[in-house]
């Protein structure tokens, strides 16, 4: 079974690229074997996992340019059955050309295709990190993707950015990718007896309801500081209430994808 | 005097809006006439104080459309001296066509020469709100713009995305914006004694020396509560340390700009 899962939300600084790099790793921590991709010109999934894009020979750059494939481009990390792509982006210049070659959505989902296609699927799962923003990069991610797995922080801008991506998801079910499901709503930055957090789960609960995945992520100095170190909080600090609360997000993505 | 501000930073969630915002209304208290242009589709300028775009007749949806200029769009807010241009963008169709529009990156500047060229300025500063990437919108903010106030979050992906911004400028200054200055980069999200914050602000002093402004922006629940209360800080609890950040800041630029 591959399942690919887009990490997305127009809001910025929810929490995405931290969320692919820490669910990915709790995911290979549970034995599946997982591939990271990143859309993100910014390239933050590297730098969160201590690789340099420019030692490599291929990113999600050659990819959508079509110079490269899935295969290809997959690299390991040094974390067991968690293998990485970059953007691969690097300066100004190429970022331009990323954003062109983007405009061809389907370019991503192609890929993925020829990777379901063959016999032994190589991944249990595939995540894909976006930038913030609802723009041809993100698309290719939608489009290639099953499902959508929205972080939320906890703040005031957050619920209308969430409304614009779920209106933006209709228009993309009936145009372009029918079977594209909401994996879910995972809560970011929560620090309990707050005002904001307390509020936001409140309003999380009414607006998300069974969307909402019952594992919160707390706002701990553990994941920004892990980011520091290059690597994801549990290598860092397995008993971290940040790397308890992305294990307890993998255990309940694998529940809900495999139970049936 | 006329000073246009775009507001930038291509990393998300690191208070570009809040920064728009509190700034502007720190300027208005400082007797600046100032306007707010907010180029982000998420229209959380609006949200942040208290404006219903869909209650307006334009915004800057119809500015880049070339049906309203400035004038007819600028609505006064509840701060004296404080007016706004939401995006009023609304809907998916409309975030479509904004960013279609926005592919001729000159519309805004026309607009805010037309505004320079009139006798009595209405505006001392006119701050840009842009989203989150580096795409035609923001573009849009810097060509129109005679510099760049960037907003600095303390944390490990934060620098990268400053770099990615630094070399965009370099290009646009070779073709289409040679005036284009850097106002200043602003610590934001500070808290101070612990690891990150401390580590963030020793590298922002090596790394952008005297374009770092001396105030820092506290992380201050007070701000993240304002947003929800829907006013600047300053309005909701001016002796909070957010409040006074902004104040001092508000002088900063003051000072550096008027003193020629
Ligand atoms: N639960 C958390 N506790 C503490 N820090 C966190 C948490 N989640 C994320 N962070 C930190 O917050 C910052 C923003 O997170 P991140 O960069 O992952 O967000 P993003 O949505 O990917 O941002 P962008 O929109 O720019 O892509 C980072 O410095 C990260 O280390
Ligand atoms: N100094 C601060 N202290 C506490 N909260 C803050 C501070 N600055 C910003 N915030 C909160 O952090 C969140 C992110 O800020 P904001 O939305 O202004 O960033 P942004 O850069 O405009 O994001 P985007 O990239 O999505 O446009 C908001 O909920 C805001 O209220
Ligand atoms: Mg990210
Ligand atoms: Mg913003």
């Amino acid at each position: 079974m591959l399942k690919v899962i887009a990490i997305t939300n127009p809001k910025g600084g929810v929490g995405k690229t931290t969320t692919a790099i820490n669910l990915a790793a709790s995911l290979a921590i549970a034995e599946k074997q997982v591939l990271v991709i990143d859309l993100d010109p910014a390239d933050a999934v590297a730098q969160g996992l201590g690789i340099r894009p420019a030692d490599l020979d291929f990113g999600a750059f050659e990819i959508l340019s079509g110079s490269a494939n899935l295969m290809e481009a997959a690299r390991p990390s040094s974390i067991a059955r968690l293998d990485v792509i970059p953007a691969r982006v690097g300066d100004s210049e190429r970022e331009v050309r990323f954003n062109e070659v983007a405009k061809n959505r389907v370019r991503l989902s192609r890929q993925i295709d020829v990777l379901r296609s063959t016999n032994r699927l190589p991944y249990d799962y595939i995540l894909i990190d976006t930038p913030p923003s609802l723009n041809d990069l993100t698309f290719n991610a939608l489009l290639a993707a099953d499902s959508v797995l929205v972080p939320l922080q906890a703040g005031q801008y957050a619920f209308n950015a969430v409304r614009r991506l779920m209106q933006m998801l209709v228009r993309l079910r009936k145009s372009a990718n029918p079977g594209l499901d909401v994996e879910g709503v995972v809560l970011n930055f929560y620090e309990k007896g707050t005002r904001v957090s307390d509020r936001a789960l409140f309003q999380a609960r009414k607006v998300f309801r069974s969307y909402l995945f019952d594992t919160v992520i707390p706002k701990n100095t553990a994941i920004g500081y892990a980011a520091f170190e290059a690597k994801p909080v549990a290598m860092m600090d397995i008993k971290s209430s940040g790397a308890q609360a992305y294990l307890a997000l993998a255990e309940e993505i694998i529940t809900r994808n495999e139970k049936h």
